[in-house]
């Protein structure tokens, strides 16, 4: 799966999610990437995200949706809000995945309960930074 | 406040140093890096973060090395399904595809339904249908095949198999 959110100079985020699914699913199988809400979501009144990870687990969760909810309605910051769904809602169940999240505010944030996550970020002050492993 | 900004992800899982040799870091470090900047290329010019976000999705679905677009996995069946979707901020207007199998880039195809038809997800042979109308580039389904993913998939059909058999 790979996936983007974007906040440009007009203050408008946007996020994206294309995935090729898992090796071996079953003909027919959807995960959460194409489903709104699950595996991509954007409100410029909360964040921009995109999660990857074992679909079914993002898909009950809401986990997209249910991150911009906590920032809306619970007045959590987005890194609170992420980490909460990855860490307390998706880990103890076996929820295996991450996302990437970005607020109007240009904060970002990456968790992910695996052992690695392929990812990038870029703004208009900070160069771009890389990174693969859980330890960086 | 930055006055953009960008992620992205190329996928999570069971990624670490010992499963990496130092070409391969070097190779998904550079994918990376490129995806990121065509990206903030147009964020930078004043571009909308939908242009932003197509272009650094496009950069990792033409990759081999991420499980999207070519070099997709394949299902038990041996073929590549693709899925993909966007979601514009501004409006809350989103767009989705899924189990396409012919589609170059399906994150093109996913914004294509949610700026160009009343809809928000489309699937299978009529999605395919859909974006070629919208002039969006198919190609035939060996486009997406990669011999790691194959790979891939007959060790998963033979640990499947040895499971069945007990």
């Amino acid at each position: 799966t790979c996936g983007a959110v974007a906040l440009d100079k007009h203050g408008n985020l946007a996020a994206g999610t294309s995935t090729g699914g898992m090796t071996y699913k079953m003909k027919g199988r959807v995960g959460d990437s194409p489903i709104i809400g699950a595996g991509t979501y954007a409100d410029n009144n909360g964040c921009a995200i995109s999660a990857t990870g074992h679909g079914e687990f993002f898909i009950r969760n809401v986990v997209a949706f249910q991150i911009n909810a906590l920032m809306k309605y619970k007045d959590l910051s987005l890194d609170e809000a992420a980490r909460y769904m990855i860490f307390e809602v998706l880990k103890p169940i076996g929820g295996e995945g991450g996302v990437i999240a970005l607020d109007t505010l240009g904060n970002i944030s990456m968790p992910f309960n695996t052992a690695g996550m392929y990812r990038g970020t870029i703004t208009s002050d900070k160069n771009a930074e890389v990174k693969i492993y859980g330890d960086e | 406040q930055p006055a953009w900004a960008l992620a992205i992800h190329g996928g999570a899982g069971t990624i670490t140093k010992e499963s990496m040799t130092p070409e391969l870091e070097q190779q998904y470090q550079e994918k990376l890096d490129e995806a990121l900047q065509a990206g903030s290329e147009i964020l930078k010019n004043g571009g909308t973060s939908l242009d932003a976000v197509c272009a650094a999705i496009n950069v990792m679905e033409d990759s081999p090395l991420f499980n999207a677009g070519k070099g997709a996995v394949f299902t038990a069946e041996g073929i590549n399904e693709m899925d993909a979707s966007i979601m514009n901020g501004e409006n809350l207007m989103a767009g989705a595809v899924a189990g396409v199998k012919r589609i170059k880039n399906p994150i093109l195809a996913a914004r294509a339904v949610m700026e160009k038809s009343p809809h928000v997800m489309l699937m299978g042979d009529g999605a395919e249908k859909f974006a070629q109308d919208q002039g969006i580039e198919l190609v035939d389904s060996s486009y997406f095949f990669t011999e790691n993913r194959w790979n891939s998939y007959l060790k998963a059909r033979e640990k499947a198999s040895k499971e069945n058999f007990g």
